[in-house]
């Protein structure tokens, strides 16, 4: 039948479900390998990560698309925990090939990593279901309150955090369709040209270490 | 995907982005 944007908007939302009907919203045994191979296990505090984020989440969801919403908020956060999982494992198989190393404690062991990863996975859960909403309501849909950067405030993260998640995270996941690699680069190009310059972010405490330690490129001259 | 400009080179990973190398 003829492909409307509606119907793509839904196709796409049934290929990501597809996607992840198959990935459980716990670790796999894959990943239990990797973190008991790890110097401090991080198996606890990734789930209790990930119990806290659920709830902070279906909240955030609830107040900006609708309170009788929880429940939607919920089953979208379980879809990003099964795609956060999916892209972890990936990427662990990678750098474990890329670097010959199996201890991944001190990644494994932190806390922005994760939020950074469990955010990008939750955007490309939120940015599929807003575009069936755009092509569906307009912009009256509630749900373009979910629109990016909305989920950098739910978990209270530096945009530039998650800038560093999602070059590797569209190489992790191969499934992702050609229009969300171009959503996750929007994003990025959002963060660098905006976001990540606002006056609280983590990148002018970065530019003033580089300066200090000398890590920093030089400056390039001012074209003439 | 050629719309997308991967940037990071090949000794640069996620390990390194988080300084976790």
């Amino acid at each position: 039948p003829q492909q409307t944007p509606i119907r793509a908007a839904m196709y796409s939302i049934q290929q990501l479900r597809g996607e992840l009907t198959s990935i459980s919203d716990q670790p796999s045994g894959i990943l239990m390998v990797y973190f008991k191979n790890c110097t401090v296990d991080p198996s606890e505090d990734i789930t209790k990560r990930v119990d806290q984020f659920g709830q902070i989440f279906s909240q955030k969801f609830a107040q900006a698309v609708g309170q009788r919403c929880e429940g939607l908020g919920k089953k979208r956060f379980t879809l990003g925990v099964q795609l956060y999982y999916k892209v972890m494992e990936s990427m662990l198989k990678s750098e474990e090939k890329r670097l010959s190393v199996q201890n991944f404690s001190k990644l494994l062991n932190n806390a922005t990593f994760h939020t950074s990863l469990l955010a990008c996975a939750l955007e490309v859960v939120l940015a599929t279901y807003v575009g069936y909403s755009l092509k569906n309501g307009g912009s009256e849909s509630p749900e373009t309150n979910l629109c990016f950067p909305w989920i950098l405030d739910v978990f209270q993260l530096h945009a530039f955090d998650v800038y560093k998640v999602i070059e590797s995270f569209i190489k992790a996941e191969p499934t992702l369709k050609h229009d969300m690699i171009e959503h996750l680069g929007r994003c990025e190009q959002q963060i660098m040209e905006s976001i990540a310059w606002k006056s609280d972010s983590l990148l002018f405490e970065l530019l003033r270490q580089s300066r200090e330690d000398g890590t920093g490129e030089q400056a390039e001259p001012p074209a003439t | 995907t050629q719309d997308y400009h991967f940037g990071l080179e090949d000794h640069e990973g996620i390990s390194e982005l988080f300084d976790c190398d």
